[in-house]
């Protein structure tokens, strides 16, 4: 069974694109098959792996505007074990061209339901919002993992988050929860993000008990440290593990993904 | 005259609301008559400066859906000179509620040209993308400024920003210019900053003799470098000013709301 992941925060600049581009090169690295789908019309996680779709090439745009689009033809090899979806920047005009079309939040589910072999981990790049695009996302996959700066802005759209990942579970997703948050440019040394991440921990602890998708939710450590090695590797069209394998960044990374495969061979 | 501007970037996390209100909040600390609009659903500049509207006042989002909302009582008087018109979650919908709305891109404008006293300079805090939010925010102001950080993927989009303004100038604001880029959370001592900061000033000096909007435009110095302090400060509702008036962050903000004030004195 594949293992779904969606990478999601409204707030902007947290680190969605960096982590899903590494975590899924991770986890490709470690023996697992791997495809990365970018939903953002931004095409960063895109971008970061070198790859420029042209006019000619299917893309995320036209699996969410054309049901019969031929997904198998979409899916790039990045390397051994790790593909890619790419976006366009044409995505963003999807959220008003679809406005009218029914369903218009399993659209991605239906096309993926089309794919040849199903990888064991799929990974899913959000825009900074909760609109169209990260409503598909969500309906697509059992699992939300929210990337996190632990600064004072990112944590207020957490539970506007939470409100709209419990829409979709109601709705049209029930398997759907959110498994932790992966703190991201973390400065171990502030008191402030130190507070911060007191209040998610003790946040989440307060949820145990509840019903809620995240019930079972936790801050995930390590955190990824800040490194601008990290900010560097997409000029190359990298991912941190061949542009700066020694660095603290894919060391990070590398922990990150062996805890996520730990817990996939375990269930 | 109003001086007006917009802060925009569809890259998020660069830095957009912590410049609008400590700019703001600087330029009124100067003397100046300031307002702050905030159009972005997530209320963050709101938020800074210790708003948080309940159901029963008026933001920005009724400006937008009611053409006939008495802007003047949405005013919020933060400080001496500094006052703000807040933003609400709900204005998340704005962009679906209102895609029916003939001249949908010049509701803000229109709402402004309804204020009792203009102000010296307006300032507009714009959301992650390049919506309907950002395209009325483009619509009414004379300036668009660009926060930015020195990373290569916020390097990426202001090629799609520059068309966006283009666009608006050509068709609804004819006026519109891009007068500068702000770098944020400044790391002056990485080469990877220094590279994509070269990248920047040798792409606009490319461009002075263009018939563009952004002929003029320019990086400004000095930049704001990064300071835990100003992500610190919107957790007690105040800006840099009242929070750590010594700190390095609020002697960047004051250098650079002076030298938007010594650019105004001289027009
Ligand atoms: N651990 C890190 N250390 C240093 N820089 C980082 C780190 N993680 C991400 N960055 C940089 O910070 C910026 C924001 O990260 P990223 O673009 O991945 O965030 P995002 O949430 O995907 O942003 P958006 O909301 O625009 O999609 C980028 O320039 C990225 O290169
Ligand atoms: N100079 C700085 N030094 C340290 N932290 C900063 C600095 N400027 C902004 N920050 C912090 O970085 C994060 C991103 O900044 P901010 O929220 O202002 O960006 P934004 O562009 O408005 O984001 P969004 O795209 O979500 O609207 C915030 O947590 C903020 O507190
Ligand atoms: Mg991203
Ligand atoms: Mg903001």
């Amino acid at each position: 069974i594949t293992r779904s992941i969606a990478l999601i925060n409204q707030k902007g600049g947290v680190g969605k694109t960096t982590t899903a581009v590494n975590l899924a090169a991770g986890v490709a690295r470690l023996g697992k098959r791997v495809l990365l789908i970018d939903m953002d019309p931004q095409a960063h996680a895109s971008l970061h792996l070198g790859v420029e779709p042209g006019p000619a090439d299917l893309t995320v745009y036209d699996l969410l505007c054309d049901p019969e689009a031929p997904i198998n033809e979409s899916v790039h090899e990045i390397e051994r074990n790790l593909h890619l979806i790419p976006s366009i920047v044409d995505l963003a005009a999807a959220e008003t061209e679809l406005a009218d079309t029914p369903n218009r939040q399993g659209l991605l589910r239906r096309a993926l339901d089309r794919l040849d072999t199903p990888p064991d981990f799929l990974f899913i790049d959000c825009p900074p919002s909760l609109g169209l695009l990260t409503l598909n996302a969500l309906a697509a996959v059992r699992e939300v993992v929210i990337p996190m700066q632990a600064h004072f802005l990112a944590l207020q759209g957490v539970g506007k988050l939470l409100e709209t990942v419990g829409l979709v579970g109601r709705s049209v997703n029930p398997a759907l929860i959110v498994s932790s948050v992966i703190l991201t440019s973390h400065e171990e040394q502030t008191t402030h993000a130190r507070e911060v991440v007191a209040d998610l921990d003790e946040f989440f602890t307060s949820q145990r008990e509840t019903e809620t998708p995240w019930r079972s939710a936790r801050v995930r450590r390590p955190a990824i440290r800040r490194n601008i090695k990290l900010a560097e590797c997409p000029s190359f069209g990298q991912t941190v593990f061949d542009y700066a394998p020694k660095c603290a960044g894919a060391q990070d990374y590398t922990a990150l993904a062996e805890s996520f495969v730990r817990e996939w061979d375990a269930l």
